[in-house]
């Protein structure tokens, strides 16, 4: 664990209650795309699976490969899924009334399809478990699309959801400062799925990076696309 | 060692 991971951890759990709190404060998801969120859902969903495995581990009290690491990534996949179903939950329920669905017009199938595809295809080990795990970093690299087309056509941000989207975006841009970390620092360490994947996911935001420092440099509340 | 996920990462 480096200081890097940790930080983009971190960062990511930073996100889910940013953007949990933007909904509670203001009682609205406007401008958030229920559609990433729902991605979100089923890219945890499909990744933690090895949270039954642990648990296992546990409920049968073997606890020889338990390690401090096992722990720390079980509370937090514990929680990004439970703060993932708890966004979805909240946006279909007391906040539907003041979600962007009429926007969200993004086709899901467009991403799921080839992912479901190169999973099949580019995996490390044709398991359900490892085509699944491979599945949710190809959907995760790609499900802010609907967020980002949310963004465009409504063309600005409030202040919250743009910190959200930084939050989101910045989190997997330090696993990549991370995983040239350990390519440097541990033998044998490498995992192409995941740098490709992260490396694209990254890019993705570039547009938004910008102009999220535009504004924050020019001190706007709102980040606004140029029109 | 060998680790308890299959993965190591979040």
């Amino acid at each position: 664990m480096n200081i890097f991971r940790i930080s983009a951890d971190l960062l990511h759990l930073a996100s889910f209650f940013i953007l949990i709190f933007k909904m509670k404060a203001t009682k609205s998801c406007k401008g958030i795309s229920f559609k990433t969120q729902l991605m979100y859902t089923l890219v945890f969903t499909c990744r933690y699976l090895d949270l039954f495995h642990v648990l296992g581990m546990m409920i049968t009290f073997n606890f020889a490969h338990i390690t401090g690491l096992t722990l720390y990534n079980t509370f937090m996949k514990i929680l990004f899924l439970a703060a993932s179903y708890y966004i979805v939950y909240l946006m279909r329920t007391e906040l539907k009334s003041t979600s962007d669905d009429a926007r969200d017009t993004f086709v899901l199938w467009h991403i799921l399809a080839p992912c479901a595809v190169l999973a099949l295809i580019f995996n490390a080990q044709f398991t359900i478990l490892e085509i699944l795990w491979t599945f949710s970093i190809y959907l995760e690299a790609v499900a802010v699309m609907p967020q980002l087309m949310l963004l465009i056509e409504t063309g600005e941000a409030d202040s919250l959801s743009s910190h959200y989207m930084f939050a989101v975006g910045g989190y997997r841009a330090l696993y990549l400062v991370n995983w040239v970390y350990r390519y440097a620092t541990e033998p044998y360490y490498s995992n192409w799925i995941a740098w490709i994947a992260g490396f694209v996911q990254t890019a993705l935001f570039g547009d938004f990076f910008y102009y999220y420092f535009v504004k924050i440099m020019s001190g706007d509340a709102a980040l606004k696309l140029p029109t | 060692a060998k680790l308890a996920e299959g993965h190591d990462e979040l």
